[in-house]
């Protein structure tokens, strides 16, 4: 199913932004 | 609780003007501070989004965290 797909990746990349947020935040890389 | 006080930090790091909600441009901005492209922020963006109008509510943005810390709800 492409939607699936389509949502695997965005999750991916909302985890990703979140990380990303959590490493600037305790300046962990 | 923490996740809440975590959830606001994001927030306001996206929101920098603190008008109380996101734009497409505010993300935008992030490109240049996280290492996400700028599709990517437009993704971020998009599926936080989710009544899609152009504005990302502080309660939106808190279910997308939610989703990321607990996996996504179960609504029966």
């Amino acid at each position: 199913d492409p939607n699936m797909k389509g949502a695997a990746a965005n999750e991916g990349v909302l985890a990703n932004f979140f990380n990303s947020l959590l490493s600037k935040k305790t300046g962990v890389p | 609780s923490a996740v809440i006080e975590k959830t606001r930090e994001f927030f306001q790091i996206c929101d920098v003007e603190g008008k109380g909600f996101i734009t497409r441009r505010d993300m935008q901005r992030l490109n240049g501070e996280l290492p996400l492209s700028a599709d990517d922020l437009e993704n971020v963006f998009d599926s936080l989004d989710a009544d899609a109008n152009g504005y990302l509510t502080f309660e939106e943005f808190s279910s997308g965290f939610s989703e990321f810390m607990f996996g996504p709800s179960v609504v029966p």
